[in-house]
C-alpha cells in the first residue's frame, strides 16, 4: 500500500494547477523512492515529468510498486477543497482503485476526506535522453512569467537566444516585433531572497518554441526560480526545483522548426 | 509560420 503526507496540501495543489491545461489524466507511479509521472500532451508537442521524492514526504511509505491513474479534472476538484495551510495525506490499498486524500488543518481542529476513484490509463512511457545542453538558463520564475506573459500578445512563436553575455527572447508579430534581453544579475526580492539570472553557454543557441505552451509552462507559484536548459534543435527543458528535497518539475517542449 | 516538431521524434518508446 502507498502512504504519504505532504507538511503543506498546497505542494501538491500548485502542482495539479500547472500541468492540468497540459494533461487531462495521467500515471502516477509510486514506488520506495517516491512518485513519479510521466505525460505528453494530446498534440505530442510537450511533455510533463514529476518526480517526488520520498524523502521530501513528512512521512511516506510504499511497500509494493503501484500505478495510481488519475483524472485531472476530479484531482482539481478534490484539491480545491484543501486550504493552503492544510496538510495531506494520500492513501492507496495495493488494488490501486482508490486514492484517499485526507487534509487536516494545522491546529488539527478541522479534518476532512475524499475518496477518488482511479482509471486504467494505457500511457505510452518514453525515454528522456540525459542531455548536456548547450545553454542553462537560471532566473526567477516571476521574471520568466512576466516575460512569457507580455510577448504572447505578440506573435504565436517565441525565439530565444542566447550567447556568453545575454539571452534574448524575441517574437515577430504580423503587425509588430516584441523583445527582452536578460544579461546576468543578482538582486534581492521582496522576501529580502536573492534572486538572480544566471548565463551558462557552452555554445551559442537559437531556439523557436511554441508560445503558448512556453505561457502555460512559466508558473510563478511553483519555485522562486526556473531553470531552462537549451540547444538548438531539440526539445527545450524548463525545470522547477522544489524545495527540502522534494523533486522536480520539468517540462519538455519540441522546436519549431522552419 | 514555423511547423512544431513532435516530442516523439527526439525522445523514444521505452
Amino acid at each position: 500500500m502507498l502512504e504519504g503526507r505532504l507538511t503543506h496540501a498546497s505542494t501538491l495543489k500548485k502542482i495539479v494547477e500547472a500541468v492540468k491545461d497540459v494533461i487531462s489524466e495521467a500515471n502516477f507511479d509510486c514506488n520506495d523512492s517516491g512518485i513519479t509521472l510521466q505525460c505528453m500532451d494530446s498534440g505530442h508537442v510537450a511533455l510533463v515529468l514529476l518526480q517526488l521524492n520520498s524523502d521530501g514526504f513528512e512521512d511516506y511509505r510504499c511497500d509494493r510498486n503501484i500505478t495510481l491513474g488519475i483524472n485531472f479534472a476530479a484531482l482539481t476538484k478534490v484539491l480545491k477543497c484543501a486550504a493552503n495551510d492544510d496538510s495531506l495525506t494520500l492513501k492507496a490499498d495495493d488494488s490501486g482503485d482508490r486514492l484517499n486524500f485526507v487534509f487536516e488543518s494545522q491546529k488539527g481542529d478541522r479534518v476532512s476526506e475524499f475518496d477518488m476513484k482511479l482509471m486504467t490509463i494505457d500511457a505510452e512511457l518514453l525515454s528522456i535522453p540525459d542531455n548536456d545542453y548547450d545553454v542553462t538558463i537560471k532566473m526567477s520564475s516571476a521574471e520568466f512569467s512576466r516575460i512569457c506573459k507580455d510577448l504572447a500578445n505578440f506573435g504565436e512563436t517565441m525565439n530565444i537566444s542566447a550567447d556568453k553575455e545575454s539571452v534574448r527572447f524575441g517574437v515577430e508579430g504580423d503587425v509588430s516585433a516584441a523583445s527582452v534581453v536578460l544579461r546576468p544579475n543578482e538582486t534581492i526580492d521582496e522576501d529580502e531572497k536573492i534572486v538572480s539570472t544566471s548565463i551558462m553557454v557552452k555554445k551559442e543557441t537559437n531556439v523557436n518554441l511554441s508560445m503558448k505552451f512556453l505561457k502555460t509552462f512559466a508558473n510563478s507559484s511553483l519555485a522562486g526560480s526556473v531553470t531552462l536548459e537549451l540547444q538548438d534543435d531539440i526539445p527545450c527543458l524548463i525545470k522547477y526545483v522544489f524545495p527540502n528535497d522534494l523533486g522536480v518539475l520539468c517540462f519538455y517542449l519540441a522546436p519549431k522548426g522552419d | 509560420t514555423k511547423r512544431q516538431s513532435s516530442i516523439k521524434s527526439f525522445f523514444k518508446p521505452k
